[in-house]
């Protein structure tokens, strides 16, 4: 499940069209305190599904679309696609590429896509559920989740391990 | 599944012990235990941790750094067992002093020998570890954008220029 | 008792906006209100932070590092108002960019005129600014030690002496 | 009320008699994680009265006996003795210094001492109170107080204005 890319466009901050490669075993992402960079780890959480505002860092879901500036205005959509190399083959092998979208309109209608075709968040759990990869997965170890395991909040350690076995 | 759990918990807590004692030293010693081990699909997790000389009572008496380092080595030993295709740190770094910024990012090189890693960080140790940045910056108020760094020529230039 | 407050209340505002536009730019903008003015000796205080450009909803939407600076404009704007003979930081650095730290430390510098300034801290940049460090380490295990620390001599040794 | 020394002795790590002085503007404190920097600061704060177990971060009070390790033995007593210029005579004038002690044993007897002479918290609190010095006042800004500004716990925020009116 090699990463290939992320695309970024009317989520958050990332107003405009945004694209990372992700080629290299380890990816360092800087900037200056509020530039982006936890926006972008928001925006990977978010496609693969994960629907708490508060692992968002949101009052409400509408909050991931960019809500405008003084000289842009707000978006009418918030796209998020990340791509993986096939190379576990959770899809047939004809394909080299999983794509997997998600879209949130402003008007409250949301959709997620596989490949560019429509499909539900069913479809797509089921096809990440033996890759290791879910939004509540250990996979994503913000600062948060290091408190979670030493506050151990709502037994947050024995449903980590049970995850893992 | 009781037999599950268990064959999972107790190969997580090998990992833990070995991989706190590379986080830490080799006189540091470590447990994690079940609370209750006759019901052990309800118990709660205990971690016990205790750096070289020390009998810190709980968790609690440990230092910000020494928390932080010892949550890593569980969120590790949980990965050895189930290694996830991509890991996302995101400031992990923060409370942690340069010896242990060091010994972080060498497991984090060693694991990645099978998984990708995403480190954001403020840290000038941490961007020197790293395969390739990108910076992220605002151009436009409000509007994030993202470029690919050349680290080497970055080191020089320091941050400012994003 | 009202009149009290909201004598200082008001003060403490003007500080904000001034100490705010100093760690950000004077192009941000931020308040401080009472959430039921009506009622000033009961009710909640309400910030408003919002850096150049942005419009977000709430202190919650503001990034780690922009939250920690917003916090620390509070501190210092009722350290303003009624300064107090030395104030502790500890490790208040660790979320900021370089940047940011610098800007921190110049209004440390500012203020030390009238107090003492204690700074733990792990950040380079924050211990070149400080007027003298104390080191503090563990020889003995589990048992603490501190000495002044000759902070030229200190920066090419790097801290692994300590 | 320029600081001069701080005396540490079987107080949390600090197993040993150590003493810092505070001659310049702006003292900064650095080490490896774990060796003791944070427990300087609980020393202050403990000294000028801080009861609350979780601001000294305690099971409970009797934790800040230095508790031994494999070649050293626990304490019998922790003491902290802050000491204070006394520029702006809260003590009589014939007094250069103003020093605050406090003392636990491990039975559990306290004492609290100023200028070596036994005396209540009481006393040192009426001795702090317009100095603007008090365990609870905004002059120990730890990481956690940003957090209550942030959170607004149990209206802190309110609390630290009311403070400084
Ligand atoms: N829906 C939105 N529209 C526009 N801007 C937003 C939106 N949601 C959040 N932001 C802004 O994104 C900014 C950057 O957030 P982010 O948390 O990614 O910063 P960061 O780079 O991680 O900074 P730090 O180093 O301080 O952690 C915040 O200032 C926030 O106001
Ligand atoms: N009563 C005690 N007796 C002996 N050691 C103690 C006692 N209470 C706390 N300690 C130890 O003191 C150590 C240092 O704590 P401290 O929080 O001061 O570290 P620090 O220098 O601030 O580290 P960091 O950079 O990680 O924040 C901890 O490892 C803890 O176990
Ligand atoms: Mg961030
Ligand atoms: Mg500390």
């Amino acid at each position: 499940m090699k990463l290939k890319s992320l695309e970024i466009k009317g989520f958050k901050s990332f107003a405009q069209d945004t694209v990372l490669y992700f080629s290299e075993p380890v990816i360092g992402i800087v900037g200056p305190n509020g530039s982006g960079k936890s926006n972008i780890v928001d925006a990977i959480r978010w496609v693969l599904g994960e629907q708490s505002n508060r692992e968002l860092r949101l009052d409400q879901m509408a909050n991931v679309l960019f809500n405008g500036t003084k000289s842009k205005k707000s978006s009418g959509l918030a796209q998020v696609t990340l791509t993986f190399e096939n190379d576990k083959n959770i899809l047939p092998t004809d394909y080299a590429n999983v794509s997997i979208s998600r879209l949130l309109y402003r008007s409250g209608e949301s959709e997620y896509r596989l490949n560019g075709v429509a499909c539900r968040l069913k479809d797509i759990n089921n096809l990440l559920m033996d890759t290791g990869i879910s939004s509540e997965s250990y996979a994503i170890i913000a600062l948060g989740m290091v408190d979670d395991i030493l506050l151990d909040k709502e037994n947050s350690r024995r449903r980590m391990i049970e995850q893992a076995a | 599944a009781t037999e599950q759990f268990m064959d999972a918990f107790e190969k997580i807590r090998d990992n833990f012990i070995k991989v706190f004692r590379s986080l830490f030293t080799n006189d540091d010693t470590c447990d994690l235990i079940l609370e209750d081990p006759s019901s052990p699909l309800e118990t709660g997790i205990q971690i016990i941790a205790k750096p070289k000389g020390k009998r810190p009572q709980s968790l609690n008496q440990l230092s910000g750094g020494e928390k932080t380092l010892t949550a890593t080595a569980l969120l590790f030993s949980l990965y050895l067992l189930k290694p996830a295709p991509f890991c996302i740190f995101d400031e992990v770094d923060a409370p942690l002093d340069d010896a242990n910024i060091e010994k972080f990012n060498r497991i984090i090189k060693e694991f990645s020998k099978d998984s990708q890693f995403i480190v954001v960080t403020h840290n000038k140790s941490t961007m020197a570890a790293v395969d390739i940045i990108y910076g992220v910056y605002m151009d436009e108020p409000g509007v994030s954008s993202v470029s690919a760094v050349d680290f080497r020529h970055f080191e020089h230039q320091g941050l400012s220029k994003i």
